[in-house]
């Protein structure tokens, strides 16, 4: 099935989400 | 008004729910006691929430632990999960509290909730990063000791994103053996 991950950048990039 | 752009609205879902987890070392009280579930998180927001709100790792008290484990799963041996598994340990000296301690468990973190051992993520349980004054420790927690091939994989990827140097080994340690050891280590099941 499909499986959900995300790269380290991108996870960094969220850290500032509102 | 201003148009927002759905990304900024839509949180990111996880493959895992992931629950974090608090000890601070009371000896008046209990092991178990001392062992607080702070909360649960299944979108990569909600992480970020989490983690930007508690104290950084370096700065806890020592006898403290953090913990990350996929919800579920308790952060101790004797979960069904963990019984027959293990961990993966970095041990840290007392430089590396101030230095490296904070980047490798935000780094930990990273790999679990981004679903970074592909393949393997069933194989993951949990981090733990135990504060200690006689040395810090970073543990990768995983479910089946047995599965060598597998276990081998996932610390040469946690030994590469942690950026640990090639010559600077690791070791993995079987719970049954860390619970029943004579000494004040176990031995190594396997090293990367």
């Amino acid at each position: 099935g499909t499986r959900i991950f995300y790269e380290r950048a991108f996870l960094m990039q969220c850290r500032e989400s509102p | 008004q201003q148009i927002v752009s759905p990304d900024m609205l839509i949180k990111h879902p996880l493959q895992n729910r992931w629950a974090m987890w608090f000890f601070k070392n009371d000896k008046s009280k209990e092991w178990t006691a001392n062992l607080k579930l702070i909360t649960a998180f299944d979108t990569v927001e909600d992480f970020w929430g989490l983690y930007n709100h508690i104290q950084k790792a370096s700065r806890l008290p020592s006898g403290c632990d953090y913990s990350l484990f996929k919800d579920g799963i308790q952060p101790m041996w004797e979960d069904a999960s963990n019984k027959n598994g293990g961990r993966w340990l970095v041990n840290l000296n007392k430089n590396q509290r101030q230095t490296e301690l904070d980047n490798f468990w935000l780094e930990t973190l990273l790999c679990l909730i981004g679903e970074a051992f592909d393949d393997l993520t069933d194989d993951i349980c949990g981090a733990t990063i135990n504060i200690r004054n006689k040395g810090d420790k970073l543990g990768l927690w995983t479910r089946d000791a047995r599965r060598g091939d597998a276990t081998l994989q996932i610390g040469k990827k946690l030994k590469e994103r942690l950026k640990i140097p090639q010559k600077i080994g690791i070791g993995f340690q079987a719970h049954s053996d860390t619970a029943t050891k004579a000494g004040s280590t176990a031995r190594d099941r396997y090293r990367v």
